[in-house]
């Protein structure tokens, strides 16, 4: 049951991550887009 | 005497009581080593799954820390972007700025449709694509579309500018031209000491005529006054059936007339624009004159009369 529980919290985490990496990578892309519009 | 107290007929079927308690105690030592063993088993799994958690958890908080950083770098530069773009066009309406001011939540700011912080459970990949794909589009247009109107703006508009005497201790910047004006915005420019002022054209709804009011640089007791753009109205004076002319310009160049020496600063385009509104001024004045009319009317007649005579 413990184990059980690990592995769903790790689940669940990776899952965070994923998400967070996706909203990484649109954030820079925007700043990128940003930055060219100033330059 | 009892012959029995003597004989052990004991059959001696359980002469040392340990002997039969020995084989359960191997079962019992077997059976915890097995469960030690089982026990041991399940927590280095458990410790394995406890660092992939340690492992996962500290690469989110990396992550969030580096999404956090790149969104202040980013609400930064869209500020720094807002300010360049109000220094630089401030007579562009706010409404035509299409970025957002407000600072946005990361989820919202994204377009990601669900929180993370609140642990919903993501849609389809597919739709999610979608949307991610079509929010950036806009997201993109809408940044390249920023300076969009000012070059539309700025080549539709016709320029032309007076120049007004006015007094030193005038600080007003009010350029009396028969037009009504509202004030929309006033800034500091690094060339020049005093503010220049921006008015739009409230003689009509819709006007798109806008005005800068400053003073000279090089004669403070000069005021410049820029106008952009085309009246879509007829002047101040109703007899005036040009809607396009600048009316305003012709008080102010009159001005000039009467004893501004810069006159001589302003090119020979403008030179020609005044002598046709001061013509149309004198006509306008005229035929407002009954009496003029009436002697010009009388000598026209006499005129033909006599034509008709000889």
């Amino acid at each position: 049951e413990k184990r059980n529980m690990l592995q769903d919290e790790i689940n669940r985490v990776n899952s965070e991550n994923k998400k967070l990496t996706e909203m990484l990578a649109r954030v820079c892309e925007k700043y990128y887009a940003l930055n060219n519009l100033m330059e | 005497m009892d012959g029995s107290s003597f004989l052990d007929i004991s059959l001696d079927l359980n002469t040392n009581p340990f002997s039969a308690k020995l084989p359960k105690k191997e079962v019992s030592v077997l059976a915890s080593t097995h469960l030690k063993r089982k026990w041991l088993e399940q927590d280095e799994s458990a410790s394995e799954l406890r660092e992939e958690l340690n492992r996962v958890n500290s690469e989110n908080k990396k992550l969030t820390e580096m999404l956090a950083r790149v969104c202040e770098s980013y609400n930064e530069l869209h500020n720094h972007l807002e300010k360049l773009q109000s220094r630089q066009s401030p007579e562009i309406e706010q409404t035509d700025i299409p970025i957002k001011k407000r600072k946005q939540d990361p989820d919202e700011f994204l377009g990601f449709p669900i929180g993370l912080s609140s642990g919903k459970t993501e849609n389809s990949s597919s739709n999610e694509d979608h949307h991610h794909h079509h929010q950036q589009h806009e997201q993109k247009n809408q940044l390249l579309s920023c300076k969009r109107p000012v070059t539309d703006s700025f080549n539709k508009a016709k320029v032309s500018t007076v120049y007004v005497p006015t007094e030193t201790s005038d600080t007003s910047l009010t350029v009396k031209d028969g037009f009504q004006w509202r004030k929309y915005g006033q800034k500091v420019t690094r060339d020049n000491p005093s503010p220049r002022a921006y008015f739009r054209c409230s003689f009509a709804p819709s006007c798109p005529v806008k005005k800068k009011v400053q003073r000279s640089a090089e004669d403070p007791s000069l005021l410049v006054a820029t106008y952009e753009g085309t009246h879509n109205h007829l002047g101040p004076n109703a007899s005036e059936g040009d809607a396009t002319s600048q009316g305003g310009s012709s008080t102010v160049t009159l001005d000039l007339v009467n004893g501004c020496h810069r006159l001589a600063l302003e090119k020979n385009e403008r030179d020609n624009t005044m002598q046709e509104v001061l013509i149309q001024q004198m006509a306008s004045s005229l035929t407002k004159d009954s009496k003029f009319t009436a002697a010009l009317a009388a000598a026209i007649s006499g005129r033909l009369m006599e034509q008709s005579r000889t």
